[in-house]
């Protein structure tokens, strides 16, 4: 473990926290008897969080994590894959099945056929990968999924007029983490002999470019201290 | 498991 790999791990919880914190705001607002002005903001505007990429990334840790009970690395390894399978899944619960959450959610926006990114990403896990395995595919399938899976997201944040803070943030966060990662495998690289994963090393960085785009808007919302807004 | 093949990262 170095600082960088533990800095992207806990970027990447904060992301995860910060969703359910909005959850939950969406959630004990509602429970109000009379709307206050937040509330009813945030419950005629769509949350802005896309069904699309919380479902894409819970396939992703389900087709990463798939080691949990066979392979133990730490404590903290698989502390930290149950949170991130825990929190995936039920996210994907609350906006689908959550009486109140769901209401947030704009599905007319939220168009984008997900089903587009998981196909090729299962044929080129099946062509290019370390070891033809069923558990070394589908983990080769979770990284490519990964590098995609905020697609969806990004699409929808271009729709929604205003994007509220804790959605910026959480795409912020999210795209953070695989940047930290970046750092953390050249590391290894110098620091570890014999520790090369082009796969994991290429999605990670086609990943992390996805965000490009959405880093200078965001920054450069921060520093004119606007509102974030992506170009549609 | 040898380490190599494990995946140590999240």
């Amino acid at each position: 473990m170095n600082i960088f790999r533990l800095a992207g791990d806990m970027t990447h919880l904060m992301s995860v926290l910060v969703l359910l914190l909005k959850i939950h705001t969406i959630k004990s607002c509602a429970g109000k008897s009379y709307p206050c002005s937040l509330c009813f903001i945030l419950l005629e505007s769509s949350s802005g969080i896309s069904l699309k990429t919380q479902e894409l990334y819970a396939l992703v840790f389900a087709t990463r994590y798939l080691d949990i009970f066979t392979d133990f690395i730490s404590v903290y390894n698989t502390i930290m894959k149950l949170i991130f399978l825990g929190s995936s899944f039920s996210i994907v619960w609350y906006i689908r099945r959550h009486k109140i959450v769901r209401r947030s959610y704009d599905k007319d926006q939220d168009t984008f056929r997900h089903f587009f990114l998981v196909l090729p990403c299962l044929l080129l896990a099946l062509i290019i990968n370390e070891k033809f395995t069923f558990k070394e595919v589908l983990w080769t399938f979770s990284l490519y999924l990964e590098a995609v899976a905020i697609l969806p997201q990004l699409i929808l944040l271009q729709r929604t007029r205003n994007i509220d803070n804790l959605t910026g943030q959480y795409v912020f966060l999210l795209g953070a983490y695989r940047a930290l990662y970046i750092l953390n495998w050249i590391y290894r690289y110098f620091t570890e002999p014999h520790y090369v994963h082009w796969i994991t090393w290429i999605s990670g960085l086609v990943q992390t470019l996805l965000y490009a785009d959405f880093f200078y808007y965001y920054f450069s919302s921060l520093k004119n201290n606007v509102k974030l807004k992506l170009p549609a | 498991t040898d380490q190599e093949s494990a995946h140590d990262e999240l």
